[in-house]
């Protein structure tokens, strides 16, 4: 554990936090993206069946099942709770995640996890974990074509999604300091370039939101 | 076992 991951993952769980806050205090779900919640309650449950096979630590084990009952929470809240419920805008919300994520991540993971590991090296968990790696890439796209749908960026909304953003950027910045600082360390090119790729997607997010700020004004994205 | 080196992180 370093600075950078515990901030990395405070960043996570923050965002969490604002997102359930946002959603109690506005009662609505006007730009939110519901279909990014779901492909992270599937990251999260394909990468954390590790809470089954190894234990790693407290804290681990902790955020772990922290981040799998959040987005559940987040899921049922915007889908089966009025009256947010109502408020909830499917027609918005349309990518179509099996086709362009689930899908294709699938195929890319077992792709790579066979030529990782061979026939006698294969493990289910193993792929599902490398699927999840692939998914939590990409999995804010929903949420980043809601956002450019609706323009209008409300205030926590996009607290939201800058926390989201920055815990993947922190996450860099810990492989950085795991590489010069730990002994024996060894790297992941799946895990760095879409650790790369997933904070990629923030940057023009995040070129608005502290455009923003700066002005004081309302976040507005262009058209 | 060398996989499980980045099994740590969330």
């Amino acid at each position: 554990m370093n600075i950078f991951r515990l901030a990395g993952d405070m960043s996570h769980v923050f965002s969490i936090l604002v997102l359930l806050l946002r959603l109690r205090v506005a009662k609505n779900a006007q730009g939110i993206s519901v279909r990014t919640h779901e492909l992270f309650l599937i990251v999260f449950l394909t990468r954390y069946l590790d809470l089954f096979t190894t234990f790693y630590s407290l804290y681990n084990s902790i955020m772990k099942i922290l981040y799998i009952v959040s987005t559940a929470s987040i899921i049922y809240t915007i889908k089966f709770q009025e009256p947010i419920k109502s408020t909830y805008d499917k027609s918005q919300d349309s990518f179509l995640y099996w086709q362009f994520a689930v899908a294709p991540c699938a195929v890319l993971a077992s792709v790579t996890h066979l030529i990782g590991s061979g026939i006698s090296g294969f493990s289910f968990i193993e792929l599902l974990w490398t699927f999840s790696i692939y998914l939590e890439s990409i999995a804010i796209l929903p949420q980043l074509i809601v956002l450019q749908r609706y323009r209008e960026v409300e205030n926590l909304t996009g607290n939201y999604i800058f926390f989201m953003g920055a815990y993947r950027f922190l996450y860099i910045l810990n492989w950085i300091y795991r590489a010069n600082f730990e002994a024996h360390y060894q790297h992941h090119w799946v895990v760095y370039i879409c650790g790369v790729l997933q904070t990629l997607l923030y940057v023009d997010f995040f070129y608005y939101y502290f455009k923003s700020k700066k002005s004081g004004g309302r976040f507005t994205l262009p058209t | 076992i060398d996989d499980l080196y980045f099994k740590d992180e969330l």
